[in-house]
């Protein structure tokens, strides 16, 4: 393997926005990227990473490879670099370590750092292509503090989205709170617009602490994806140039 | 109250 990022700062906001939730996690590297698939200890919430190779330039991957590492260490190494450096990561054949290259872009500083790597025994999940009832898009800035601000009232967030709008509504101990979003444009400033596209009416109930926990993804996009359907895992998404994404499932709670 | 579901009931082992 062997990947030049232009940006070492991408791949530390997402180590930084995941490791809260996933400790060890295999890195797949195959001919169409990097890819990471990881569940947290309780089962509840899964990440979803795809670095296409065309985030790359260059990339090469001869051959797949599951680089299995602990994110607390590859965390400690990419905030060795600086905010600008250019990163590459180098892999051999059955390697015993990553090897990762920060580079200056105007200077001719270069850092070089390998992490040794774990047998990581991760299975992996089918997740299903589905065609959700409710695609919401939102300045991601906006849904942070819609999950924030209601997690001081409650530990669950009920969201409903219908023709009207969605509404974010909790009920705790102190009382209850909802914020309801409608579509809408701004063309100035299009990361500020709110889309909702909607086939039927959702009504689903989520964790807050698992919500919370995602929107330290923002600083990755000024725009997130919600999609929901009835029954099934609210999926967050965080597109990244070049068709790349950070994406996270929740579980719903469900009954009475 | 509503009871927390687990990614399994949803997605699949691969």
């Amino acid at each position: 393997l062997e990947a030049r990022l232009e940006q070492a700062n991408l791949l530390k906001k997402v180590v930084d926005a995941i490791k809260d939730l996933v400790q060890d996690c295999n890195f797949d590297c195959n001919d169409s990227g990097i890819a990471l698939q990881a569940m947290d200890n309780s089962h509840v919430a899964l990440v979803s990473m795809m670095l296409k190779s065309e985030s790359f330039s260059p990339f090469r991957c001869d051959r797949n490879i599951a680089l299995g590492i602990n994110l607390t260490s590859l965390q400690k190494v990419l905030r060795c670099a600086n905010s600008e450096d250019i990163l590459t990561l180098k892999a051999e054949d059955a390697p015993d370590v990553v090897n990762l290259v920060f580079e200056s872009a105007d200077s001719d500083r270069l850092s070089e750092y390998d992490i040794k790597l774990m047998d990581i025994d991760q299975e992996h999940l089918g997740i299903p292509e589905t065609e959700y009832a409710a695609n919401i898009s939102m300045p991601s800035a906006e849904f942070q503090k819609i999950c924030r601000d209601l997690m001081a009232l409650s530990e669950s967030v009920a969201i409903e989205c219908t023709k009207e709008g969605v509404k974010f509504s909790c009920n705790g101990d102190i009382g209850s709170g909802s914020v309801t979003l409608r579509s809408h444009t701004n063309v100035d400033k299009p990361e500020n617009n709110v889309e909702i596209d909607l086939t039927e009416p959702v009504a689903l109930t989520f964790s807050l602490k698992y919500l919370v926990n995602f929107c330290k993804a923002s600083g990755l996009s000024g725009q997130v994806k919600l999609c929901l359907s009835n029954e099934v895992p609210l999926l967050v998404e965080y597109g990244l140039a070049s068709n790349s994404y950070l994406r996270f499932y929740l579980a719903p709670k469900i009954g009475d | 109250g509503k009871g927390q579901s687990s990614i399994f009931s949803f997605f699949g082992k691969k």
